[in-house]
């Protein structure tokens, strides 16, 4: 494993251990998007199925059982705990997931690389997670309040497919990886669905000033 | 030339 996967993988679970921050220890849901968490639930059970039926390492399966429990205690909370469920905002938080589900799902139908029940999956979990974030970057676009923590969430959510992306290139000619294009462009997309934010969040860092998305 | 498969990553 080279240093930009790595670096990849740590970003995103580090976005993840302080979204549950917030959560736990704030009882705080406000600006998480609902919709974006449950997406992340399908995406890491659809790309995970074969979690019990292969083994590539301890690293791996560990990883793949951490994201697959805390994106299930996260949509939990929010749905469940009787105080933190309080603070999701509901009313804004209206991207219909069908519309992100659907397509990727005919697509993955159509462009795979194999027609296997776990490729087919796989390919599908690669074009959600692509898009799956764009529940949550509505909201905070309709957020008037965005505060560091969630801010930083998403900041680190976008470092981690970035990081992947360089991750791929160091494999394309370092370690001499075909070519992939499934989760090559896809990823690309997942990135560039970020420019916007970066731009911003990087902006509000270097001015000091609050987070806010132009509407 | 490949190696490992996509599928060893997260």
């Amino acid at each position: 494993m080279n240093a930009f996967r790595l670096a990849g993988d740590m970003t995103h679970l580090l976005s993840i251990i302080l979204l549950l921050h917030k959560i736990r220890a704030m009882k705080s849901c406000a600006g998480i998007s609902l919709r974006t968490q449950e997406l992340y639930v399908i995406v890491f059970v659809t790309r995970y199925v074969d979690l019990s039926m292969k083994y590539y390492s301890f690293y791996n399966s560990i990883m793949k059982i951490v994201f697959l429990g805390t994106s299930i205690s996260i949509v939990w909370y929010m749905r469940y705990h009787k105080v933190v469920k309080q603070t999701y905002n509901k009313d804004v938080d209206t991207f219909r997931h069908i519309f992100l589900i659907l397509p990727c799902f005919v697509l993955a139908l159509l462009i795979n690389r194999a027609f296997t029940v776990i490729e087919v999956l796989w390919t599908f979990s690669l074009y959600l997670e692509a898009v799956a974030i764009l529940p949550q970057l509505v909201l905070l676009q309709r957020s008037r309040n965005i505060d560091n923590l969630t801010g930083n969430y998403v900041f680190l959510l976008g470092a981690y497919r970035a990081f992947y992306l360089l991750n791929w290139i160091y494999r394309f000619f370092i370690e001499n990886h075909q070519v992939r294009w499934i989760p090559w462009l896809s990823g690309l997309l997942q990135t560039a669905i970020y420019a916007d934010f970066f731009y911003y969040y990087i902006k509000s860092w270097k001015n000091r000033e609050k987070l806010k998305l132009p509407a | 030339p490949s190696k490992a498969d996509m599928h060893d990553e997260l």
